[in-house]
């Protein structure tokens, strides 16, 4: 089945 | 020194409504040029961003960068409190930093002060795209009236509550779900002669799975506009967009489900 990916590895700035 | 003036129903609220039972806290940061609030639901699966320049809010007044953090719940339940009538303040002071006051003043100079703490927000590092970001990572994008977007955000988020598709083409727009006992797809045809109100942008086909729930939490809130505008990608999450006032607009980030 798909994995949800969550918003921190797109727009998490270090 | 801040002082936000607050309409029931008004766009600010309509937000704080919406995420009430995703996000305990919403930050927000004001500078003399206007109001960025930002709410990411537990999860880290979905953000909405509200972005309200200082010229669209009438009343506004903010003489410094603040940033806090608002406790969701108890500004709801005090705005739910007031009536219709009144007029709201929301206000952070030098005296009292750490703190917001919440003041509602009826027709009849009738008061009621809310008073509440703030809360850390600690969603700095969250960093949202801008225009160039969207334009290179966004492969399409399509146009259509808010009503029939809530109706179908409803109508996916009722039918299938965990996985959802939106499929975009130069011809045509599809929304999938998945149920329990079936599937539902939505297809809408790009229409040659009327491009004002539907309108597909796409530069290569996309598809694109995400959960249908937090699409519908967020579809309410774009009705606050006649139109939303769906920013779709192969790589990146599924941007909503619609304009609020002249230069003010709402955004929302559902995170991708990707296929294995």
């Amino acid at each position: 089945s798909p994995t949800q990916k969550t918003l921190d590895r797109f727009f998490h700035s270090s | 020194m801040l002082e936000l003036p607050l309409v029931k129903g008004d766009p600010f609220h309509h937000v704080m409504e919406a995420i009430l039972d995703l996000s305990d806290v919403a930050h927000v940061v004001c500078t003399t040029r206007g109001l960025n609030l930002l709410a990411v639901d537990t999860k880290h699966l979905a953000i909405v961003s509200l972005l309200f320049p200082a010229e669209d809010f009438k009343g506004y007044t903010c003489d410094e960068y603040i940033s806090i953090g608002i406790p969701i719940r108890d500004l709801v339940n005090a705005i739910r409190c007031g009536d219709d009538k009144d007029t709201i303040t929301l206000k952070v002071g030098e005296e009292n930093f750490g703190t917001i006051t919440l003041s509602f003043v009826s027709p009849e100079k009738n008061t009621v002060d809310y008073e509440f703490r703030l809360v850390d927000a600690k969603l700095e590092r969250f960093r949202l795209p801008d225009r160039h970001f969207l334009r290179s990572k966004y492969q399409g994008s399509v146009k259509m009236p808010s009503v029939e977007f809530r109706r179908i955000c409803k109508c996916l988020s009722n039918f299938g509550d965990e996985y959802g598709v939106i499929s975009v083409t130069d011809e045509d727009l599809t929304y999938f779900a998945k149920g329990t006992d079936g599937d539902v797809y939505v297809e809408y045809k790009q229409q040659e002669e009327d491009t004002t109100i539907f309108k597909i942008d796409v530069r290569e086909p996309v598809r694109l799975a995400f959960n249908p729930k937090y699409l519908n939490t967020f579809a309410k809130v774009f009705t606050l506009s006649g139109q939303v505008k769906l920013f779709l990608s192969k790589t990146h999450p599924l941007m909503v967009e619609c304009k609020i006032g002249q230069k003010g607009r709402i955004r929302c980030f559902v995170a991708p489900k990707v296929e294995p």
